[in-house]
């Protein structure tokens, strides 16, 4: 399967491209779910509105109790939104800890956080949108970006 | 150039992929 630390640079350059608000150059900047929250807006602003990013503490600081709380409510609406939206339930073996996200910026972790992020933006109304900004990225990060994609959609079949 | 060859290829198949997903029917990723 996909190393997920290295799967986690590699979706970090992605997200780069939605210039977002908050940082995210890096795990540590992720942590706090504020980033993935903004890019999650971008990709289904319909699903993941204002009102839900108002949910979303802006600075929990160095507080990882609050990180966490944000990190379980992005999680909870990826999985509902797979689920309703998209028709595709996350398996167990894709869901990330949180916890581990929250508290120590785990790349393992914050990939497979950022894969179900890239699995919405693929299979989303805007996904040609976001395929074809996939497509303009270096050759080993769609490389990278191609085999978790295909790890999400060999999981779901099985 | 074989180098060259291989870069071709890899470049093929990414963009095979990624047009196959552009073909598929929104919201069916799998």
């Amino acid at each position: 399967s996909v190393d997920k630390a290295e799967l986690c640079g590699s979706l970090l350059t992605w997200l780069q491209t939605f210039q977002v608000p908050p940082p995210c150059a890096s795990p540590e900047d992720l942590s706090s779910g504020l980033a993935v929250a903004h890019v999650l807006n971008q990709i289904d602003p319909s699903w993941f509105n204002e009102t839900w990013l108002q949910d979303i503490s802006e600075d929990p600081g160095p507080n990882w109790r609050l990180k966490v709380s944000n990190l379980q409510k992005i999680l909870q609406s990826l999985v509902e939104y797979s689920q309703d939206v998209l028709g595709h339930p996350v398996s167990e073996q894709h869901l990330p800890d949180v916890s581990l996200i929250g508290e120590f910026s785990d790349p393992t972790e914050l990939g497979k956080l950022l894969q179900l992020v890239l699995g919405c933006a693929i299979s989303c109304e805007k996904k040609q949108e976001h395929i074809q900004r996939i497509m303009t990225l270096e050759e080993s990060v769609q490389h990278i970006v191609m085999e978790a994609i295909q790890e999400l959609m060999t999981k779901d079949t099985q | 150039d074989p180098n060259m060859k291989a870069g071709a290829t890899s470049e093929g198949v990414l963009a095979n992929f990624f047009n196959s997903l552009l073909s598929k029917k929104t919201g069916s990723p799998g």
